[in-house]
């Protein structure tokens, strides 16, 4: 499975 | 962090400090949309919920906290310290035009059908088209007061700013949100028209107003 994008923005 | 991405942020802060300031400083908010400042709550609430699983950074947290307490603060201000200054007359889109088609798609196309994600994506979609309430007071008004044209800007060229953003990460980290970027370009383009008024007008010194 692919990852979920990081929730690193805001 | 690339500079696109921290002008974007330092420019939606500052769109949230300019509307906090205005309507403190004049104890009014005149003018001003309660009901795309309750969507942004909403927008803030269910995108942030990860504050409690996630932890990214110190600026992260810090900046997140600071997003969903000043739409509280704005909700508040609006709804219930100057609520005799709301123009609720002009401030007449049906938000549920705007809730649920994004919560509909938020099920529909998502990264992950789980709760956190599906509410992520949820609070993508609606901030996207947010700030429409707003933009249809001012079109039914006519007019914006000058300080609130700066607070559109500011809020119109944050995102803006991160499809700068996010053409730099896919071409330097290969990385990329497509549900982020669709709805960041038509946020944007839903500005568009502001952004032209707001540069052939305001910047010249003269108020927002519009064409009978």
């Amino acid at each position: 499975e692919e990852e979920t994008p990081l929730k690193d923005e805001l | 962090m690339n500079i696109f991405r921290f002008l974007g942020d330092i420019s939606h802060l500052s769109a949230i400090i300019i509307l906090l300031l205005k309507i403190w400083k004049s104890r009014s908010c005149a003018g001003i949309s309660g009901k795309s400042q309750l969507l942004f709550a909403i927008v803030f609430t269910t995108r942030y919920l990860d504050l409690f699983t996630n932890f990214i950074s110190f600026y992260n947290t810090s900046m997140k906290v600071v997003y969903v307490a000043s739409s509280y603060a704005t909700v508040w201000m609006i709804y219930s310290k100057f609520k005799a200054t709301y123009d609720g007359n002009h401030d007449t889109f049906r938000v549920e035009f705007l809730i649920v088609p994004t919560a509909i798609l938020s099920f529909l196309v998502n990264h992950d059908f789980t709760p956190l994600e599906i509410l992520w994506t949820f609070s993508i979609y609606l901030e996207s088209v947010a700030i429409l309430p707003q933009l249809f007071m001012v079109s039914k008004t006519g007019e914006a007061e000058t300080i609130t044209s700066h607070y559109l800007f500011a809020l119109g060229i944050y995102r803006t700013l991160y499809l700068f953003n996010w053409i730099w990460r896919y071409q330097f980290e290969e990385f990329f949100d497509l549900i982020a970027i669709v709805a960041g370009l038509v946020q944007t383009v839903l500005y568009c028209d502001f952004f032209y008024l707001y540069i052939t007008k305001v910047l010249k010194g003269k108020k927002l107003s519009l064409p009978a």
